[in-house]
């Protein structure tokens, strides 16, 4: 089953 | 002073409109260049991103950064009190806590003015990578808005396969299972009702439909839509505002574990 992943698991932050 | 005008004031209504179901609070940062705003959703799962170029208004005046924080509830709330063919000014005042939202009518016979006290929003800013996507489809938006409405009978998340075909979205779930296959357009009578994949190579991704529809929302904004895809990295959906910015929305795949 796929989860859902966080958008700071692709992207840093400033 | 801050000061933008925007002679089509519908523009920045279906902006809100598109995006206050995914984002409560933002801030609005007014540079000369421009007004831009970044803001992820509250689990984190997916991103807005949004440029208005100073050209796309009439006057735009930014002597100084500023940065409103805006309720984007309340604002929709207020930009609901502006006819579709109103001029839509934003005004902040040096050291103001506040923004003015000004309507005007076409004939500039009514005039409308809302005070909205701006609120202290702690933002992340994230860095977007630049990234060569794999595959980059256009469409219809509307296309894309009935897809997504349509897989949603089915199930809360959507494989999208991009092949040299075409692309294809397909749905799952305990009633049964359903797709929806787009062949690349040979001949259309308009740019805007054409379907086109850019590929680079075969990619398929699953998303949460939940926010596809959110972003479909914007659909009003652009004929077409951009759906940008990689292996295992966030998807880029853009709607184009005019000539003068984009809506970009970022939403990170569900990965199998």
């Amino acid at each position: 089953r796929a989860a859902q992943k966080s958008l700071l698991a692709f992207f840093s932050r400033q | 002073m801050f000061e933008a005008r925007l002679p089509q004031g519908q523009i920045l209504k279906k902006l809100i409109e598109a995006v206050r179901e995914l984002v409560t609070d933002a801030n609005f940062e007014c540079k000369p260049s421009g007004l831009s705003l970044q803001a992820m959703d509250s689990s984190h799962v997916s991103l807005v991103s949004l440029l208005m170029r100073a050209d796309g208004f009439d006057p735009y005046q930014c002597d100084r950064n500023r940065t409103l924080g805006i309720n984007l509830r309340t604002l929709a709330s207020v930009l609901k009190c502006s006819s579709n063919d109103d001029i839509i000014t934003i005004r902040a005042e040096d050291d103001g806590d506040s923004a003015i939202l000004i309507f005007e009518s076409p004939s500039s016979d009514r005039l409308s003015e809302f005070d909205l006290k701006l609120v202290d929003i702690d933002n992340e800013q994230l860095v977007i990578p630049d990234t060569q996507y794999d595959a980059v489809v256009r469409m219809p938006s509307a296309e894309f808005q009935r897809i997504v409405r349509d897989m949603q009978i089915l199930g809360d998340s959507v494989t999208i396969a991009c092949s040299k075909d075409g692309v294809k979205f397909s749905a799952n779930g305990e009633i049964g299972s359903g797709s929806v296959r787009l062949k690349q357009s040979s001949a259309v009578d308009s740019e805007d009702d054409a379907v086109t994949v850019d590929l680079q190579q075969a990619v398929s991704l699953t998303f949460a439909l939940r926010y596809l529809s959110l972003f479909s929302k914007a659909a009003p904004l652009s004929p077409t839509v951009t759906l940008s895809f990689s292996k295992d990295v966030p998807l880029l959906v853009e709607f184009r505002i005019a000539d003068m910015g984009h809506l970009r929305f970022y939403l990170a795949p569900k990965i199998d574990e």
